[in-house]
Protein backbone atom coordinates (compact mmCIF):
# COMPACT_ATOMS: atom_id res chain seq x y z
CA UNK A 1 0.00 0.00 0.00
CA UNK A 2 1.55 3.43 -0.98
CA UNK A 3 2.23 5.93 2.12
CA UNK A 4 2.24 9.72 0.75
CA UNK A 5 4.32 12.18 2.86
CA UNK A 6 1.95 14.75 4.70
CA UNK A 7 3.33 17.68 3.16
CA UNK A 8 1.99 16.18 -1.04
CA UNK A 9 -1.27 17.27 0.29
CA UNK A 10 -1.56 20.93 1.06
CA UNK A 11 -0.32 23.78 -1.79
CA UNK A 12 3.25 25.24 -1.82
CA UNK A 13 2.13 28.65 -2.15
CA UNK A 14 5.55 30.39 -1.93
CA UNK A 15 5.38 34.35 -2.41
CA UNK A 16 7.54 35.90 -5.08
CA UNK A 17 10.59 37.51 -3.06
CA UNK A 18 11.84 40.18 -4.25
CA UNK A 19 15.63 39.91 -5.08
CA UNK B 1 -0.70 16.81 -16.19
CA UNK B 2 -4.31 18.64 -15.38
CA UNK B 3 -6.62 15.32 -16.31
CA UNK B 4 -6.78 14.07 -12.88
CA UNK B 5 -6.32 14.74 -9.55
CA UNK B 6 -3.38 12.86 -7.44
CA UNK B 7 -4.19 9.63 -6.37
CA UNK B 8 -3.50 10.35 -2.63
CA UNK B 9 -7.17 12.59 -2.24
CA UNK B 10 -8.68 8.68 -2.97
CA UNK B 11 -10.71 7.97 0.04
CA UNK B 12 -8.24 5.82 2.32
CA UNK B 13 -5.32 6.70 0.92
CA UNK B 14 -2.34 6.58 3.76
CA UNK B 15 -0.84 9.59 4.66
CA UNK B 16 2.28 9.60 6.95
CA UNK B 17 2.51 12.87 9.07
CA UNK B 18 5.89 14.44 10.25
CA UNK B 19 6.51 12.05 13.61
CA UNK B 20 5.42 9.05 11.77
CA UNK B 21 2.07 8.48 12.37
CA UNK B 22 0.05 7.57 9.56
CA UNK B 23 -3.74 8.58 8.80
CA UNK B 24 -6.36 7.84 5.89
CA UNK B 25 -6.53 11.15 3.97
CA UNK B 26 -10.32 11.60 5.03
CA UNK B 27 -9.47 11.46 8.94
CA UNK B 28 -7.02 14.62 8.41
CA UNK B 29 -7.41 17.39 11.00
CA UNK B 30 -5.72 20.87 11.09
CA UNK B 31 -3.62 19.70 14.23
CA UNK B 32 -2.14 17.35 11.76
CA UNK B 33 -0.84 19.67 9.25
CA UNK B 34 0.29 22.14 11.92
CA UNK B 35 2.06 20.08 14.11
CA UNK B 36 3.93 18.20 10.96
CA UNK B 37 5.34 21.43 10.38
CA UNK B 38 6.32 22.69 13.84
CA UNK B 39 9.21 19.56 13.41
CA UNK B 40 9.97 20.04 10.09
CA UNK B 41 12.90 21.84 9.71
CA UNK B 42 12.67 23.30 6.46
CA UNK B 43 8.66 23.70 6.09
CA UNK B 44 5.76 26.31 7.42
CA UNK B 45 2.23 26.45 7.42
CA UNK B 46 0.98 29.63 5.84
CA UNK B 47 -2.21 30.95 5.96
CA UNK B 48 -3.52 31.49 2.49
CA UNK B 49 -7.28 33.65 2.06
CA UNK B 50 -9.23 32.58 -0.97
CA UNK B 51 -9.54 35.89 -2.52
CA UNK B 52 -11.19 35.19 -5.79
CA UNK B 53 -12.57 31.93 -7.83
CA UNK B 54 -12.84 32.34 -11.81
CA UNK B 55 -13.62 29.91 -14.04
CA UNK B 56 -10.10 29.01 -16.57
CA UNK B 57 -9.67 28.67 -19.77
CA UNK B 58 -10.20 24.82 -19.90
CA UNK B 59 -13.29 22.90 -18.99
CA UNK B 60 -13.52 21.89 -15.13
CA UNK B 61 -10.49 24.38 -14.43
CA UNK B 62 -10.52 26.64 -11.78
CA UNK B 63 -8.25 29.82 -11.52
CA UNK B 64 -7.92 30.23 -7.44
CA UNK B 65 -6.42 33.70 -6.33
CA UNK B 66 -5.28 33.28 -2.59
CA UNK B 67 -3.37 36.18 -0.66
CA UNK B 68 -0.44 34.10 1.19
CA UNK B 69 0.55 34.89 4.96
CA UNK B 70 0.65 38.08 7.12
CA UNK B 71 1.41 40.23 3.79
CA UNK B 72 -1.53 38.43 1.88
CA UNK B 73 0.45 38.05 -1.32
CA UNK B 74 -1.06 37.49 -4.50
CA UNK B 75 -0.74 33.94 -5.88
CA UNK B 76 -2.93 31.99 -8.06
CA UNK B 77 -3.28 28.79 -8.86
CA UNK B 78 -5.16 27.09 -11.76
CA UNK B 79 -6.42 23.56 -10.55
CA UNK B 80 -9.47 21.03 -11.77
CA UNK B 81 -12.29 22.27 -10.16
CA UNK B 82 -12.40 19.12 -8.22
CA UNK B 83 -9.21 20.04 -6.77
CA UNK B 84 -9.69 19.87 -2.56
CA UNK B 85 -7.94 22.23 -0.20
CA UNK B 86 -7.77 22.32 3.72
CA UNK B 87 -9.54 25.09 5.16
CA UNK B 88 -8.70 25.19 8.55
CA UNK B 89 -11.12 24.65 11.59
CA UNK B 90 -13.58 22.86 8.52
CA UNK B 91 -11.10 20.35 6.40
CA UNK B 92 -11.30 19.30 2.53
CA UNK B 93 -13.16 21.95 0.20
CA UNK B 94 -13.21 22.17 -2.85
CA UNK B 95 -14.69 24.39 -6.09
CA UNK B 96 -17.32 21.67 -7.01
CA UNK B 97 -17.38 18.94 -4.01
CA UNK B 98 -19.65 17.09 -5.96
CA UNK B 99 -17.31 16.07 -8.50
CA UNK B 100 -14.57 15.47 -5.60
CA UNK B 101 -16.75 13.12 -3.82
CA UNK B 102 -18.20 11.19 -7.05
CA UNK B 103 -14.57 10.84 -8.28
CA UNK B 104 -12.70 10.29 -5.08
CA UNK B 105 -14.92 9.72 -2.31
CA UNK B 106 -13.57 12.22 -0.29
CA UNK B 107 -16.42 14.66 1.61
CA UNK B 108 -16.03 17.88 0.38
CA UNK B 109 -17.24 21.63 1.75
CA UNK B 110 -17.65 24.30 -0.84
CA UNK B 111 -14.67 25.98 -1.29
CA UNK B 112 -15.65 30.20 -0.77
CA UNK B 113 -14.02 33.31 -0.96
CA UNK B 114 -13.03 33.70 2.66
CA UNK B 115 -11.96 30.66 3.53
CA UNK B 116 -8.50 30.23 4.97
CA UNK B 117 -6.64 27.38 3.22
CA UNK B 118 -3.74 25.74 4.99
CA UNK B 119 -0.68 26.18 2.63
CA UNK B 120 3.46 25.58 2.85
CA UNK B 121 6.36 27.87 2.68
CA UNK B 122 10.01 27.74 2.84
CA UNK B 123 11.08 28.44 6.78
CA UNK B 124 13.58 30.02 5.56
CA UNK B 125 11.64 32.38 2.96
CA UNK B 126 10.60 34.07 6.69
Amino acid sequence: VPVFPWHSLVPFLAPTQSD
Amino acid sequence: SLATLPPFFMRGSIIQLADGELKRVEDLKTEDFIQSAEISSELKIDSSTVERIDTGQTPNVVVIQFGVGELKAQVSVEVLMEYPFFVFGQGWSSCCPDRTTRLFELSCAKLCVGDVCVSLTLRSLG
